[in-house]
């Protein structure tokens, strides 16, 4: 399974709507500080709906949606679709929030519980496995982390 | 279930040592359960020894070395488990040319396994890359995303 | 006393903004004491907001604006209080190359009222320094230093 | 004031007597991961004495004092002597520190008691001052700390 597409609109720095297409391999990021890449990182959080939401930098939906610039205003809804692809099959994740703290996920267009959404990627294998997603700043403090954290690792990936 | 966890322990446990070794060159590491009675309910403690060095606590290891145990750590874990898709943001930040070369040989041997986005801000890692993506904020706290074509544009971002 | 403290903290607070708005290229920045009731008790907090973007908590900066802000209150410190030498271990790693170069420059600025010692993995320092050392271990756990000539050598390490 | 020399000796991967000249302007000290860099910082807060030693990692006088490699056995001592410019004057500050746990502090070659040394250093306004030595990976956890660690560095400025 690998990630085809992510689109972003809305979701924090994201104001245009953002089309990013993957591919198998290796696809590096880079750019100044401050123009959004952790922020993709996050997105990809988000629309997955993990555990991690607590560790989200902000996860209010004030954080969330994109607040607005001297020329632009604040906009009212953030949205993130995953496209996941799997053999044939292609997975479309997607996740809204709106400001009054609303929030859907949809699966290939259907709305669904995040819970759905959770069970359809167990059985796939991917989960709320957080082994594979390294946030910045956490490398370095890995080694630090309690032995049960550690644990719950390797219990995803078992 | 107990035999499970017990068998993915020790698998990765061995997968462990010989990453570590591979991205040190050298060294030995291993895991460690911290109640050996109660395998469900333990903890996990990581023991790491650099090529040469004697062992010590992992408090006393340097920058460098605790992320590239940390990374090893994460790859033993997914050779036991390929990870479909791994996002990794600035992990090399910490790294020499040496350890950082060694981790991206590492990540190139497994990318058909694994997909990988990697953030970084460093060239050598950019230079491995199959596709490369650069964000810009030429209006402040919007994101503009842009491709950078490999080939002929990789090496301007090169010089 | 009190009278020292508060003088102290308006005058840092003046140079916090400035120093920010140098190293950010504009925006603003402000200290606030967590209890105005009790400024000897008090604690402080920051607050900074990166030219053109909307003022948001902290925990919201990018890894390197937060990296930059806090260099900025370090820095406006030494504006008040010039500190006689000031040891920084890879502050560097998070900033992209503008904003090192702004935090380069703020360096090289105050050298003569400050003796820094920088370690760093990054080439763009090491050529504003006078004087490099390098460390090496050619037999594990036992450090080895030698300096690194400036003006010939100084080209080789920048390849 | 400034760091004219650091003469290290048996401390951490110091096996051999190692002495370093400072000058004014700016020193970098670059090097692999994990060849002594930081170990270089980590003596200079040590022979200090500052609050800041239980952040050292490590400050058992095992953690201190070289433990050995294959070719060469652990050492009985770590000693550590920082000189300081400061205008015509010149003030060594010594300490030594052995495996049995007693520790020595030298000024200008008189065993005196660490508080002396703070005192001495106090009165030409260095002391136990931590906002000018920042340790690796501390500057990205700064702006997290608590308010209450950021008055204190205000304070040893003001
Ligand atoms: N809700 C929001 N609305 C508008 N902008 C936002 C919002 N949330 C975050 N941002 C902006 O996103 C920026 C952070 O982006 P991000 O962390 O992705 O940077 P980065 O490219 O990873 O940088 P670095 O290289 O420093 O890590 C912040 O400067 C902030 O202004
Ligand atoms: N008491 C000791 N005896 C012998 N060696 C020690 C002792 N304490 C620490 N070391 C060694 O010092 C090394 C760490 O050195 P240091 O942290 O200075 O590295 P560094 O050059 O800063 O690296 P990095 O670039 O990764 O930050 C460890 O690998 C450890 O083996
Ligand atoms: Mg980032
Ligand atoms: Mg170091």
């Amino acid at each position: 399974m690998f990630i085809k597409k992510l689109e972003i609109h809305g979701f924090k720095s994201f104001q245009k709507r953002t089309k990013i297409v993957f591919h198998p391999g290796i696809t590096a990021i880079i750019g100044p500080n401050g123009t959004g890449k952790s922020n993709i990182v996050d997105s990809i959080l988000w629309v997955l709906g993990g555990k991690r939401l607590k560790s989200l930098r902000g996860e209010r939906s004030d954080d969330i949606i994109f607040n607005g610039n001297t020329n632009h205003p604040p906009m009212s809804m953030a949205d993130v679709t995953l496209s996941l692809g799997h053999e044939d099959e292609e997975l479309n994740i997607n996740h809204r929030v709106f400001r009054s703290g609303e929030s859907e996920y949809r699966l290939n267009s259907k709305t669904v519980r995040l819970k759905d959404i959770q069970d359809t990627l167990w059985k796939k294998s991917v989960g709320e496995k957080d082994y594979f997603i390294i946030e910045q700043g956490s490398i370095g403090l890995f080694l630090s982390s309690k032995p049960i954290e550690k644990r719950v690792l390797l219990e995803e990936a078992a | 279930s107990k035999a499970q966890f017990l068998k993915a322990f020790q698998e990765v446990n061995k997968n462990f040592n010989e990453v570590f070794s591979l991205l040190f060159n050298g060294g030995h590491a291993e895991l460690n359960l911290t109640d050996l009675n109660q395998p469900l309910e333990s903890g996990i403690e990581i023991t790491a020894q650099p090529p040469g060095k004697k062992l010590q606590r992992m408090s006393l290891l340097s920058g460098g070395e605790k992320s590239l145990t940390s990374l090893a750590f994460f790859f033993a874990l997914f050779r036991y488990k390929p990870a479909p898709f791994c996002i990794l943001d600035e992990v090399d930040a910490a790294l020499d040319d040496i350890n950082l070369g060694r981790f991206l040989s590492l990540m190139k041997k497994i990318k058909n396994q694994t997909q990988f986005i990697i953030i970084t801000h460093n060239f050598k890692t950019m230079e491995v890359a199959d596709y490369i993506y650069g964000t810009t904020m030429p209006e402040p706290s919007i994101t503009s995303i842009y491709s950078v074509k490999l080939g002929k544009d990789k090496e301007r971002i090169q010089e």
